[in-house]
C-alpha cells in the first residue's frame, strides 16, 4: 500500500458516499446515469469473486464488500425506490454496446484463460469505459448540478492517483500488470475534457454548462 | 515480476 493507492481508494469511496447522498438528501437521482450505475455493480461484482478465493488484507475484502454493496444498493436507489425521478428520456446509451465489447476482449487478452480471470479482465475492460453513459447524459442535458461533478470529479481522480501508483510500484515493487495500466490510461483520459470544465468552472462556483 | 495473481489491488 502506497499513497496514491490510498488516497485512490478515499477518492473512490468519496465518490460514492457524495452519490449516494445526494440521491437520499434531494431523495432524486436526476442528472445520474442509471445505466453507468448498472455497469459499475456489474464491474464489482464481477471483479471481486475472488472474495470468496483470496485473502489479501482486512482493508482489502472491507473495501471490496464496500464498493459491491454500495454499487448494488445505488441501483436498488435509481430503479426502485427514487425510479420516479430517474432521468430515463436522457440516459439512452446502450450498454451492450459496451459490455460486448469488454468481454470479447477480455477473451481474447488477459493474464489468463480462467473463468475467474477472464471475469477480472472484463471487469477492468467494463470498468474503462464504464463512465461514458453518465458523460453522453450530462452532453445530452448540457449542464450537471455542482455535487454531480464533484461526485465525477472524486471518480475520475481515483483512477488517476491509480496511475501514479502503478508508476511507484514499477519502480519501488518492480511490479506491473499492463492490463489494469492501460485501461486505468483510458479510464483517466476519458474524464479529462471534464477535468478541465470542472476546474475553469465548477471551482470557481460556477455551474458545469456545456456550451450550446 | 510481472503481474503474478492474485490482484491485490481494488
Amino acid at each position: 500500500m502506497n499513497i496514491f493507492r490510498l488516497l485512490g481508494d478515499l477518492s473512490h469511496l468519496l465518490a460514492i458516499i457524495i452519490l449516494l447522498l445526494k440521491i437520499w438528501k434531494t431523495r432524486s437521482c436526476a442528472g445520474i446515469s442509471g445505466k453507468s450505475q448498472i455497469l459499475f455493480a456489474i464491474v464489482y461484482t464481477t471483479r471481486y469473486l475472488d472474495l470468496f478465493t483470496t485473502f489479501i488484507s482486512a482493508y482489502n475484502t472491507f473495501m471490496k464488500i464496500i464498493f459491491i454493496a454500495t454499487s448494488l444498493a445505488t441501483v436498488f436507489l435509481m430503479y426502485v425506490k427514487f425510479k420516479a425521478t430517474y432521468d430515463h428520456n436522457h440516459d439512452t446509451f446502450r450498454i451492450e454496446f459496451l459490455i460486448l465489447p469488454a468481454f470479447v476482449l477480455a477473451l481474447l487478452i488477459n493474464h489468463e484463460l480462467s473463468p475467474v480471470e477472464v471475469l477480472w479482465t472484463f471487469s477492468i475492460y467494463l470498468e474503462s469505459v464504464a463512465i461514458l453513459p453518465q458523460l453522453f447524459l450530462v452532453s445530452k442535458t448540457g449542464e450537471a448540478e455542482s455535487i454531480t461533478s464533484h461526485y465525477l470529479f472524486a471518480l475520475g481522480s481515483y483512477r488517476g492517483l491509480y496511475l501514479f501508483n502503478w508508476i511507484y510500484r514499477y519502480y519501488a515493487e518492480d511490479h506491473y500488470d499492463l492490463i489494469a495500466i492501460v485501461a486505468g490510461l483510458v479510464q483517466t483520459v476519458l474524464y479529462c475534457d471534464f477535468f478541465y470544465l470542472y476546474i475553469t468552472k465548477v471551482l470557481k462556483g460556477k455551474k458545469l454548462q456545456l456550451p450550446a | 515480476t510481472i503481474f503474478e495473481a492474485p490482484h491485490d489491488e481494488l
